[in-house]
This record gives structure tokens, C-alpha cells and sequence, in this order.
């Protein structure tokens, strides 16, 4: 499975929907500080079911809904989609009749929250299993995060036997 | 799994020998198990040497060497077992020009079979993008994206 | 103790108070004592609002924005009690270019006081520099020092 | 008092002696990943005092000898000399008289250490006193090693206080 693309509402500083697309080889995302870069990465770990809200620099998961500025209300709901292509053929048998895969993860204030694939409402478990099943996994060694480069050489030896394990 | 934590290891092993030297133009460096007998509790240790240095602490080395090293062990572990895509924030931050243009070299190479987002400041790794998304905040809070197609 | 702890609280505090804005060019910022009954223990906590965005955890600031506010906040300490002389090394490296510039600027405003030694990958930090001291290894693994000279 | 000059000899990747002038009010230090530019921030901390190899990212104290590398040998000592300018008179009694003041620190292989102020032979306790008489002591916030600014926003709030007490 390839990315196609990613939908971002209401999720952190994305209150309008963004919609970027990942057909290409190596896509860079630029900007200047603090203007949603990093945020963009936190979405694409939250849609793959993140679970802590720390490792996406919250205190809550409700940090995670766009929660206003000086002049716009917050919202009640974070909204975030992953689409796949499924043309390269590795697929699960269920969705081999479709031409792409898109898994949704969506935030209530309330607390609420769902998980749909294909637009149908599913379990976080369908999800999970989905990302096992085509190694999409959020891998450690497949995500960077800023400043983490280089907690790799400080971390204690036990600490890095799990980047082994993950490719394993 | 400890057959296939010491077959996963020696071949990441193996690639991290061949990947570190290319990107450090030189040199050598390899992976160590703290605990061979044990591998289900072993610790991963690295062993570095840049180009025409003595081989000495980790901790020694330079912010960038640092960080050049970690990327050559992400790489090695990527090659042997790719994922679909390969998610990078600012790992370029503390390396000089001629670290970027390896560091850049490789990632063209492997986006050959995984789709690179890479998020960064500096120009060089831009010019290596196939597409450029700059993200902006005319209004103060609220992100917005700006794409910039740069090649096809 | 606990007077002068105080003292230099608010002193460092207000500096805090004029200081972020001019790095941020607006927003606001503030330190706030965790616990104001036990002056021995208490710890610091620093509140950030960058111009136009709402007050949130400082967690979820960017490395960009959490840089620019320690910067801040060293640069206010320094105010109230200045050193001789400052060493930065590479604290500019996950600034943009609009960032550096502020920061420049204070770093020469500050310089009428105290002396700055600024280690830096980025050009226009280098300009910024009265002399440029470059460090090289022609030969590998040693050290070698070519002084250039810009202001007089 | 003002920083005049730094001397580094046998220091980490210094093996030959450099010396450089700090004369003006900013001086900027460049140069590729890995040439030296950090281990100067760490010779000016050692000869200030610094008594943790940790803190200069060695293991023990005699890494900060020079280690030799492929084609020279180690050497035997480390010599750091950070001369001071007394042109402002912020100088305690004893060295009214004297232009300038030099600290010296050296490090012999075999765990030998020297302290010298003006090259006399003196105590670890002589240099601290002089450096906080004159005010010159390493405070935490005027030197920023590198990596090291974000700690002040991951910090706990406990751990945070000692930047007000160093000014207070
Ligand atoms: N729930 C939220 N609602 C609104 N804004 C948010 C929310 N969560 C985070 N933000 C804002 O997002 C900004 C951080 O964005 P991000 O980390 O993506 O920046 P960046 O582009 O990566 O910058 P840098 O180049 O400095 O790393 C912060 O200013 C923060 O206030
Ligand atoms: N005792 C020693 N003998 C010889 N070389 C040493 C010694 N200690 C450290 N080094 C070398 O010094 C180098 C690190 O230098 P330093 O940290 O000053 O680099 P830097 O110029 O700051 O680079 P960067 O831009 O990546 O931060 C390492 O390659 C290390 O091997
Ligand atoms: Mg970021
Ligand atoms: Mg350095």
C-alpha cells in the first residue's frame, strides 16, 4: 500500500480542511516556526492510533482539537484521514476490490471518539490490524520526530534493542 | 524470535557497515550485542570511528557526527526492512552542507522504493523534494498549506 | 535568601514580560511561581502565548517557538544579571530566518555589555559577528583554527 | 573583567596549540560537523573548573586528552589557559597590579593535575574563589551547550528554579 493522501480538520492548528497529497517520491513540507509542520507528522501518528496524547506533545487528547485562536472559537472535533492506494496489490482480502483504502479517526470534545475505513464506522482493533496486515505500522525507525534524532546514540543500550525488534 | 532477533541484527549489522561510511564519507562503524548469550534481554550497542579519527566514546563525537550516525543506523534498519513510508522532521537540523548533500543523496536513492516526507528548513533538502508543500500562517493559529509542484 | 529569590523573580520576570515580545515581534509570556507560600522549594513555570495564538500547554509549542522562549528567558536572566561573557552553541538551529534575525539583533544589542561567543552553522548569524573564527580539520581528527577578521 | 584570550593545548582534538583572541564584542566560531567548534565551549568550561567528565560528554576525566588519531599518537597532557583583561578594575586586592590574568589548568595522563594563576602553581580553590570574586563563575544561563536550550521547556518546574537562584 502507498500514501495518497492525508485530510486534516479541526485537528491541532489545522481548523480549515487541508488536504495534502503524497503521490510523489519525497515531498518536503516547509515553513516558518510554529506553523504547523510537526503537526502535520502528529497527524499522520494520531490517524495510525496513537494512544498517548505525551507522544504527540499534549497533556490530553483533547489537546489535539483545534482549540482556537485570538480571534476564531475552538471546535468541537478533530478529524483526520489517511487514504491508501491499494494498486501495488498488497492488500488484505477484504478490501482487494477497492482502489483505495482510507482510515479515518475522529475526536469529540466529549470525549467521543470513532474510527471509520471506507467511510464505515469500525473498531480501533480493525484499524490496528489493517496497519499490522500491510506493514504500514507506525515503525520507530519510519517516524523522526523533531529534536529525537538523538535520543538514538544517548539512550542506554537495553533502550535501543527495540529498533531491532521492530524490523524483526 | 531470538533466531530472528540475530538474523535481523546481523543483517542491519551488515548494512550499517556499508551505509555509515557513505555518509560520512569515510570511516567505519559497526552495531554490538551487549549480552550474545542473551538475546532476549541484549542491549544494542554502536561502535563509531569518522574518517581518519580513533575510535573513542560515543559520546565524544560531535552533535552532527552524532546525529549522522543515528541517521545511518535509521537507514540501515529501513533498507533491510522497508516501511511504506519514511517520516523525517528536521533530522537535517544540526548537520553542515556536505552532510546534507550525503544525507540527501541516500534519501533520493531509497525513495526509489518508499515514499520520503521530510520536513526542513534548509534549502538544499528542499531541492531534492519532488513536491514542496509550504505551510503558512497568514492568519496568526490557523495553518494553511500553499503546494508548490516542483518537478513531475 | 528568600527576599533576594523574590527579588530577582519579579526583576527577571518583568525582563521575561518585554523581552518575548520583541523575539516573537508580539504574544506574550510570563513566569509564575508554583507554590508562593514555600520560596525554598517552589518551582518555575513558564507560561507562553505567541502573537495571536490562544494560551496552551507549553508542550505544544513548536521546537522553533520552545527554543525562541528559552532563549528568552537566558536573555532575561542575563539582563537583570549579566555575565562577562555568553556562549551560545548552535541555539539557532531550529530557528527560520525571520527568528534568527530578532535574535541577532538582541545578541548585538546585548553585546554593548557583554562579551558574545556565538556558534553557529547559519550565514546570517555568521554576519552578524565582529570576528569569524573558523575551526577546520585539513588534517582528520586535529584541530585547526583560521581567523577571519570582518569588523574592526 | 573581560576575556582576553583563550589558549588550548592537547585538549580533545586540539592537539596543536591554538589560541584565540575574544577582543571584540561578538565573536561567531564556524566550521563543519565534528572540526572542534564544541570542544572549545568545553575547554573553557574545564578551565573554569568543571569537575564532571560527564558534563564534557567524556566518560572519565582523562578523555579530554588529546587521544591521537590514525597516524598521531596521543599525548600526555592537557593544557588550557583562559587570559583575562583587567583594564576595568573589577579585580580582587591581590591582582591590582597585574594587566592581565591568566588561569591555567593541566591534566596529565596518569590523573596528575595542575592549576596556575599568572604560572604560579596554585589550588582548584584559588581559581573558584577568583572566578567568583570577579563574577566570571560558568552560571548555568551563560553557557548554552549545545542541544542543551530545550531542557529549560522540558524541565520540570523544580528543576527550572536554580536559573533564578544562579542570579540571584
Ligand atoms: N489544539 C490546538 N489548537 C490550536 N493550535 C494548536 C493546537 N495544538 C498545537 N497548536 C499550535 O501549533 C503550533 C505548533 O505547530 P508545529 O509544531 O507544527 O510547528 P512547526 O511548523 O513544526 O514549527 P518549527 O519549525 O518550529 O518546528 C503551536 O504554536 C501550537 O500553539
Ligand atoms: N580526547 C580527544 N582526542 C581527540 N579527538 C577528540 C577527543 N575528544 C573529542 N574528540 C573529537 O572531537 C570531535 C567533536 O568535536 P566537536 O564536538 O567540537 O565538533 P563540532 O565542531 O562542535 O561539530 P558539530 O557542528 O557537529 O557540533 C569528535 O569527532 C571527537 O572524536
Ligand atoms: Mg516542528
Ligand atoms: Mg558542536
Amino acid at each position: 500500500m502507498k500514501i495518497k493522501r492525508l485530510e486534516i480538520l479541526g485537528f491541532k492548528s489545522f481548523q480549515d480542511k487541508v488536504s495534502l497529497e503524497f503521490n510523489q517520491a519525497i515531498t518536503s513540507i516547509v515553513g516558518p516556526n510554529g506553523c504547523g509542520k510537526s503537526n502535520v507528522v502528529d497527524a499522520i501518528r494520531w490517524v495510525m492510533g496513537e494512544q498517548s496524547a505525551k507522544n504527540l506533545r499534549g497533556k490530553a487528547m483533547e489537546d489535539i482539537i483545534f482549540n482556537g485562536t485570538e480571534y476564531r472559537k475552538p471546535l468541537g472535533m478533530a478529524e483526520v484521514s489517511l487514504v491508501f492506494s491499494t494498486e501495488d496489490g498488497r492488500v488484505p482480502a477484504k478490501y482487494l476490490n477497492f482502489t483505495e483504502i482510507q482510515v479515518t479517526r475522529r475526536l469529540y470534545r466529549d470525549g467521543e471518539s470513532d474510527y471509520l475505513i471506507n467511510k464505515i464506522p469500525c473498531r480501533l482493533l480493525d484499524v490496528a490490524e489493517l496497519f499490522m496486515d500491510t506493514g504500514i505500522g507506525a515503525r520507530a525507525y519510519s517516524i523522526i520526530e523533531q529534536g529525537k534524532i538523538g535520543m538514538i546514540l544517548h539512550a542506554k543500550p537495553e533502550e535501543r534493542r527495540f529498533l531491532i525488534e521492530e524490523a524483526a | 524470535t531470538r533466531k530472528r532477533f540475530l538474523e535481523t541484527f546481523q543483517l542491519v549489522n551488515e548494512k550499517f557497515q556499508q551505509i555509515f561510511p557513505r555518509l560520512f564519507c569515510g570511516g567505519h562503524a559497526e552495531l554490538r550485542l551487549t549480552d550474545e548469550e542473551d538475546l532476549l534481554t541484549t542491549g544494542l550497542e554502536i561502535v563509531v570511528q569518522p574518517p581518519g579519527k580513533k575510535l573513542q566514546n560515543v559520546s565524544l563525537l560531535s552533535g552532527g557526527e552524532k546525529a549522522l550516525t543515528a541517521v545511518a543506523l535509521i537507514f540501515s534498519i529501513f533498507l533491510i526492512k522497508p516501511s511504506p513510508f519514511c517520516l523525517l522532521d528536521e533530522v537535517d537540523a544540526p548537520l553542515d552542507d556536505a552532510n546534507i548533500g550525503r544525507f540527501n543523496e541516500m534519501v533520493r536513492e531509497m525513495s526509489a522504493n518508499s515514499q520520503f516526507i521530510i520536513i526542513t528548513h534548509n534549502r538544499s533538502t528542499m531541492a531534492v523534494a519532488d513536491t514542496l508543500y509550504g505551510v503558512t500562517m497568514e492568519e496568526p493559529g490557523v495553518s494553511k498549506l500553499v503546494s508548490v509542484r516542483l518537478n513531475c
